[in-house]
């Protein structure tokens, strides 16, 4: 991990124990190949680096004990920051019916964690939720929210492919308005893909929903900033969910979404079952990023 | 002299840059750039787009060009597997179309008996391309219906049968054994036949695609790679260090969502596109 890696540059400068600006930039060149190699994205980590650089040649690095270890504190301390400190909850209004619309890439969980949430929200907070298939595209992608509803017991709104989302998500709303949370599958797309997004806009329009939850898995590379920043800039994104976190991807694009959005990440999926949702906590997820 | 040095360090900053937002990995990046700057005289260096053009070379020499090829004389088995969600049930869907346009007999094995509704998601695709598909129910034992399936192919004279597996990650054990199961299947099952063992990796990954590629090669073999969703804005750029480490070919790539948009992966665009 990072503090091997840190304490064989510190041992390489000989029998020193006090860190000085020069071996402070070897640890901030470990830190940047760490978080390279964990899929941080590279204008990401330059900002972080410059930041980190001009606290970690502050008085308190140099003058501690073990610098090492203090060194690892203050990039561990900076990441949970820059990831957004504690835990953001679901955005459930209590004034029927609560809307959460889930987007993202193709293949990314959008429709196993819609299912999730649905659990989540039944289980844990003791609302009641319907699920709303508006993929029409996807072959059996309604068939297999339907599957998943059916599992937790939780009505499903699929309008059967005779029609647009924009109408089904209608219809949905309609008919669950007595239901404190209705939650949207969505399609996956490309963001570049204009007639797409213009369908998101449209079902936003339709639905004003109270989240936007933009559904990335972890193993994305360094791409998922463009696509992360054009969900934003289109339709508002209120929140993040991560999955796929049970897989051994160190998970950088956690960091590197955080930062182009400001939006909390609120939950990670950890496997492929209804209950493998988990509320994020970005201690957690810093140490695995810096390995 | 000193101005052609500055110049070349920012030449060399701006490929950094190139590569590795094109997920080719920093190691590997940096891997290459000093291999490059080893064999490049810097009293000879021209100008930059001559360097560009040398560059790129290198790359495009790194990655090997293989044909896919279906036996015309032995069944051939493509055997499909990868990490969830990357586009293995699809790619089958574009493989099977495009045998079926080259004049084959296909017939396609829905083996995800796990995930909610990927056996209807396949036979949606099977029935759409008008192509035969064995599957049982939901919950059914993989193994079955792959022997379903191999009996259905042997029995019925198929050119081509492709094997669509649940999408499993490589640090899942048991899952890891049972693919392993499911290649020995067809191992021992059919004695004469020309097997392809497929990996499908998604171009949006990290540096996990390599991991996924090293860790399924180190449980069965890996004849090839299909690199699904170079439609998107990511390049793919793990391809380099995949090339490089584990000499596995990329035979495919999907271009978007519809049984035509497959293509043959050619090493030369592939290059262009990353720069
Ligand atoms: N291991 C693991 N697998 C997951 C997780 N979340 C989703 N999956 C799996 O990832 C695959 C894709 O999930 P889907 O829910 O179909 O993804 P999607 O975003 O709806 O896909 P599209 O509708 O095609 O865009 C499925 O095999 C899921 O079981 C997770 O947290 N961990
Ligand atoms: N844009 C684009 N989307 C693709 C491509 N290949 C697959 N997809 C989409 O990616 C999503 C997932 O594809 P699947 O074929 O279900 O992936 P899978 O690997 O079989 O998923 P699991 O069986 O759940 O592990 C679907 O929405 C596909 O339409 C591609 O080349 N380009
Ligand atoms: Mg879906
Ligand atoms: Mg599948």
């Amino acid at each position: 991990g990072l503090e091997e890696r840190f304490t064989k540059v510190l041992n390489k400068l000989g029998k020193k124990k006090k860190l000085n600006e020069r071996n402070i930039s070897d640890g901030i060149r470990e830190i940047k190949l760490a978080l390279l190699e964990a899929d941080v994205n590279y204008k990401v980590v330059r900002d972080f680096v410059a930041e980190l650089k001009d606290d970690a040649t502050g008085e308190l690095v140099i003058k501690n004990v073990n610098p090492t270890q203090m060194f690892v504190k203050v990039v561990h301390d900076k990441l949970v920051d820059f990831m957004g400190g504690t835990n953001e909850d679901l955005k459930i209004t209590g004034k029927n019916a609560s809307v959460i619309m889930l987007v993202g890439l193709q293949g990314s969980g959008k429709t196993t964690t819609a299912a999730k949430l649905a659990q989540f929200a039944k289980k844990k907070k003791e609302k009641s939720v319907a699920l709303v298939g508006a993929d029409i595209y996807r072959p059996a992608a309604q068939d297999q929210l339907e599957v998943l509803s059916k599992q937790i017991n939780v009505p499903f709104y699929g309008g059967g492919l005779k029609e647009k989302p924009e109408k089904i998500v209608k219809g949905a709303l309609k008919q669950y308005r007595d239901q404190d949370v209705i939650i949207i599958d969505t399609a996956g797309r490309l963001q570049i893909d204009d007639e797409m997004m213009k369908e998101l806009e449209q079902i936003k329009k339709q639905t004003k929903p109270d989240e936007i939850l933009f559904v990335s898995d972890a193993m994305a590379g360094q791409s998922v900033v463009d696509v992360v920043s054009e969900f934003d800039n289109r339709l508002g994104i209120s929140g993040v969910i991560l999955t796929k976190f049970d897989s051994d991807a160190r998970g950088g694009a956690a960091l590197s979404i955080k930062r182009v959005t400001g939006a909390p990440i609120k939950f990670i999926g950890v496997g492929e079952k209804i209950d493998d949702l988990e509320p994020f906590h970005p201690e957690r997820i810093a140490g695995r990023i810096l390995g | 002299s000193l101005s052609i040095r500055n110049e070349l360090d920012d030449f060399y900053d701006d490929i950094e840059e190139i590569l590795v937002t094109g997920d080719v990995g920093i190691e590997t990046t940096l891997e290459i750039l000093e291999s490059f700057k080893s064999k490049t005289e810097e009293d000879t260096i021209e100008n930059q787009e001559n360097l560009t053009g040398k560059f790129k070379q290198v790359l495009i020499d790194t990655i090997p060009q293989k044909e896919f090829e279906l036996s015309d004389n032995k069944i051939n088995i493509i055997f499909v597997f990868g990490v969830n969600g990357v586009g293995k049930t699809t790619s089958i869907g574009k493989l099977a179309n495009l045998f079926k346009e080259q004049g084959k007999r296909v017939l396609i094995a829905a083996c995800d008996t796990f995930r909610a509704a990927a056996s209807k998601q396949l036979a949606k695709w099977a029935y759409s391309i008008d192509v035969q598909i064995v599957k049982h129910t939901e919950g059914a034992s993989p193994g079955a219906v792959l022997y379903d399936a191999i009996d259905a192919a042997i029995a019925r004279k198929m050119d081509v049968l492709i094997v669509d597996t649940a999408g499993r990650f490589h640090n899942r054990n048991n899952l890891m054994q049972e693919l392993d199961k499911l290649n020995k299947i067809l191992d021992k099952k059919i004695q004469d036949c020309k097997k392809q063992n497929l990996i499908v990796l998604d171009a949006n990954t990290g540096h996990n695609a390599f991991v996924q590629a090293k860790e399924f090669k180190e449980v069965i073999p890996v004849d090839g790679i299909i690199l699904a969703k170079l439609d998107s804005t990511a390049k793919g750029g793990i391809v380099l260090p995949i090339s490089h480490k584990l000499n596995i070919p990329v035979f495919f790539a999907g271009i978007g969502e519809k049984a035509e948009d497959l293509i043959k992966f050619d090493r030369i665009d592939f290059i262009n596109m990353l720069f």
